[in-house]
C-alpha cells in the first residue's frame, strides 16, 4: 500500500485531530498538550499524543516514559503508553539518551536542508506505521513557529484535522507573534478552538496573594481577533514539578480543573 | 571579491563576536541579549546585535527601533542604531508588518527545504554586505536549538568566535536540553564563557518575599560540566515591560546591575 493509504487508513480510526500550536517557544505548549490529554483521559476518551516537535521532544519526559519505546510488530510499530494508558509517539524514543538527537555528518550548510528532509519522512512513518489502533482524541504537539516554516507543513500531512489549540503567554511580544500565528492558520483553513493564556499569574506561597506577573493584554486578542479564550494558568511550582518529573498532578487539584473544558 | 571574502573583510574589524544560544526556545535568550549589549554599550565599547533567530527576530522590537530599516549605499547596507547606538541587524528589518514573515508559495512539504537554504543565505549577505563598521562586542542571537540543525551551522559561517553565553531557566527540562547543547558545542570546538539563569526567582509585589518559582538545580549543572554561572535573573514585570516596550531599564535598576559582568 503506498504511505498516503496507509496514513489514511491509519488516520480514519482517530475520531478528533486537535493540533497544539504557538508562534514562540517556551511558552509552554507541551505542558498544555500533556494537562489536555490528562484532562480527556480522565473522562473516559482513548487519548494519544503525537510529539511532532523534532528538535526538542519532550513529551515522553513529561509523562514519565522517556525509558520505553515502540515495540515492533509485522502490524507495525506499537507505541508505549503512559499514565491513563495514554499513547505517545515522539522522537525521544527514537534517540539514544547520550547523543539524545540526530547528528548530521555531511557538509556542514547542507545540514539545515537535510534535517528538514528528514523530519519530514520522520513524521510520515509515525502517521503511516504507528499502530495508533480506534482513538477517541489525539492531540498533536506542533513544533513552535508561525508562517512559513514547520507548523503548517506537518499541520498538512495529517488529513482532517478538527480544530486548533493556541499557546501564548502574555507579554507583547508572545502576543505579536501569536497574531500572525493565528491570521496565518486561518489562511490555511485551519479551524481554531481557542487560545489558552499561560503564566498568567503568580500565588505568592508566603502571603497567598495572586499577582500578575506580565502586562500583555490578553483580552485584547480574544476581542480583536474573534478567538475564545479557553483557560488561564497560573505560574505554578508544583506544575514545573509535575512536568519535570513525568507525574500528572492530582485530579483535585486546582490547575486540573483549569483543562478540562 | 568573493562573498567568503567579504565577510572575512567586514568581520576582521569586529574584535569580539559572542554568540547567546539556549536549547529551548522562550528562556529569555533575546532578552539576555539586549541587557549584555546595552550594559557593555554603558561602558563606552561601541557594540552590535546579529539577530540570527530568524523565525522570531525580536531583538529591533525589544531595542525599540522596529520601525526602522537598512540604508542601501554604494558601501553596503548600513544597519540602524538603536539607544546607545548599538547597531542591530534582523530579518525583522526586511519584512513588512503585515506579512511579517516571509511565505513560501511552492510545494508545500518542500517548505522546510526551501526554508533552510534561504535562510542561509540570508545570513550570508548580512555578514558580507552589511556596513558594521569598527566594533568592539558583536552579540549574536542564535535561534533556539541544541544538536544538528541551526546554531552550529550559523556559527560555522563566522569566523574566529570568542566565548558563547547560554540561557536557561532553572526546570529539570530546560536544564537536560541545556546540558545536550553545551556538551555538542564543545564537541564543535565552541569555547563557552559561562551559562545565564533565568527566572531564577520571584519578588511578590505585595510582602516582598523573593520566593523560588522552580525547582531545577542549575548549580548541580555548573559543578558536574565545570561551566561559570554568570548571573541569575529574577522573574520581574519591570523587565517584560522593558522588552515589551523597547526601553532598557535604568542603569540604577537591580537587574541591569547583574548584567555588567
Ligand atoms: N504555568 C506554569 N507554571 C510553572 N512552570 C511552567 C508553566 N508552564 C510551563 N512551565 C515550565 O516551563 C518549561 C517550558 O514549558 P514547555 O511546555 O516545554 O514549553 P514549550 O513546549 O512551549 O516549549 C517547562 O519546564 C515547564 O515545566
Ligand atoms: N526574567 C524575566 N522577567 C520577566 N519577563 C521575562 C524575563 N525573561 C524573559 N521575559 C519575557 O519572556 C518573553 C520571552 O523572552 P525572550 O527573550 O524572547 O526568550 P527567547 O529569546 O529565549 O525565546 C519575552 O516577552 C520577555 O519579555
Ligand atoms: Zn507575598
Amino acid at each position: 500500500m503506498e504511505q498516503q493509504e496507509r496514513v489514511k487508513a491509519r488516520m480514519n480510526r482517530v475520531r478528533h485531530k486537535i493540533p497544539v500550536l504557538s508562534g514562540k517557544g517556551g511558552v509552554g505548549k507541551s505542558m498544555v498538550t500533556v494537562n489536555l490529554a490528562i484532562a480527556f483521559a480522565r473522562r473516559g476518551y482513548r487519548v494519544g499524543i503525537l510529539d511532532a516537535d523534532l528538535n526538542g521532544p519532550c513529551i515522553p519526559k513529561m509523562m514519565g516514559i522517556s525509558d520505553l519505546s515502540f515495540e515492533i510488530t509485522q502490524e507495525g510499530a506499537i507505541p508505549p503508553a503512559g499514565p491513563l494508558n495514554i499513547k505517545v509517539v515522539s522522537m525521544d524514543f527514537l534517540v539514544t539518551k547520550e547523543e539524545n538527537s540526530i547528528r548530521w555528518k555531511g557538509p556542514i550548510d547542507l545540514s539545515p536542508i537535510w534535517l528538514g528532509t528528514m523530519e519530514m519522512s520522520v513524521l510520515r512513518e509515525f502517521l503511516s506505521d504507528v499502530v495508533w489502533g480506534e482513538i477517541d482524541f489525539l492531540f498533536i504537539d506542533l513544533p513552535p513557529g508561525a508562517a512559513a516554516d514547520k507548523p503548517p507543513v506537518i499541520a498538512g500531512l495529517i488529513p482532517d484535522l478538527n480544530g486548533a489549540v493556541i499557546v501564548t503567554i502574555p507579554t507583547e511580544i508572545s502576543l505579536g507573534v501569536v497574531k500572525r500565528s493565528i491570521t496565518y492558520a486561518r489562511e490555511l483553513g485551519m479551524t481554531l478552538l481557542g487560545l489558552v493564556e499561560n503564566m498568567s499569574g503568580f500565588v505568592c506561597p508566603v502571603c497567598g496573594a495572586e499577582a500578575d506577573l506580565l502586562d500583555g493584554e490578553t483580552q485584547r486578542i480574544v476581542s480583536d481577533l474573534d478567538i475564545p479564550l479557553l483557560g488561564s494558568i497560573p505560574f505554578d511550582r508544583s506544575l514545573s514539578r509535575s512536568c519535570d518529573r513525568g507525574k500528572p498532578l492530582d485530579d483535585a487539584h486546582f490547575i486540573s480543573r483549569r483543562f478540562s473544558w
